[in-house]
């Protein structure tokens, strides 16, 4: 049996809002470390992995491993039928055909409960090899956001460089190009609008906009993003939660 | 999607 409380349905909300126009029909896995998603794209570009650690939840009751499979559309229908601010509770049996979601609000004084039906998803499992990037850039991934946003107005694609200097953004159209260059920043006041850039070695890759702006659905649950690059491996885009992640890793473009 | 790589070539299946 799966019993997990969130203090705060929002930040469920705010995961399946970030992943849901990449991937449909998920398994939530269900084991000690906590609640766990890994799911390609169906044009296997991309895949986003993401972990709900067991901390985050109290209680976190698990009898035996479960996976729950789930179609993202339906659960974020019952998931608007929740406050950010409520207290939400998943339960499921040991073999489950539903999934059990109960809202209840601070005051205690409204219990909301709904049962979302579930699937038999057969999803394999890739291993992500343990990487030493060349760079690691962290930002405001409102920043992030902007840039990508206004850099598909011009292209496809777009070219990250990362080197001493800063990490370059440029992209080059139909009409036109255009760039965005960070220089490292640290600011003392508000340490989430730094910008910060750990280097071993130069890098340079070029990736497909549509993706980086679907992953960028992920802000409201960091007001920090980190890129991590190396030479011909897919980049990770991370966006660290109180007690887990949202990770998407992205296939680079090839032979440009 | 010309030039595009696939997730599947860099990470392997367990």
């Amino acid at each position: 049996m799966l019993e997990a409380r969130l203090e705060q349905a929002g930040v469920l909300k705010k995961v399946v809002d970030a992943i849901r126009d990449l991937v449909q029909d998920i398994n939530f896995d269900c084991n000690d470390s906590g609640i766990a998603l890994q799911a390609m794209d169906n044009s296997h570009v991309a895949l986003v992995s993401m972990l709900l650690k067991s901390e985050g939840f109290s209680p976190y009751r698990l009898d035996r491993n479960i996976a729950l499979g789930i179609n993202l559309t339906s659960l974020t229908k019952v998931l608007r039928c929740a406050q950010n601010e409520d207290i939400l509770t998943l339960k499921a049996e040991d073999t489950p055909d539903t999934l059990s979601l109960i809202f209840e609000n601070a005051e205690n004084d409204r219990i909301s409960e709904y049962e979302l039906k579930l699937m038999d998803i057969d999803q394999e499992h890739l291993g992500i090899p343990e990487t030493e990037y060349a760079a690691a850039i962290s930002m405001p991934s409102a920043e992030f956001q902007r840039i990508c946003r206004d850099l598909i107005q011009l292209s496809d694609s777009v070219t990250i460089e990362a080197s001493k200097e800063g990490v370059k953004f440029s992209c080059s159209g139909d009409i036109g190009s255009g760039s965005v260059t960070l220089r490292q920043q640290n600011n003392v006041d508000k340490p989430d609008l730094s910008t910060k850039i750990e280097l071993t070695e130069p890098v340079t890759l070029t990736f497909s906009l549509k993706y980086l702006v679907n992953f960028c659905k992920a802000s409201a649950l960091s007001s920090v993003v980190t890129l991590s690059l190396s030479n011909e491996v897919p980049l990770l885009v991370e966006y660290a939660m109180g007690s887990g992640f949202v990770r998407f890793y992205l296939a680079p473009k090839i032979g440009e | 999607n010309p030039g595009q790589g696939s997730i599947n070539s860099y990470f392997f299946k367990k």
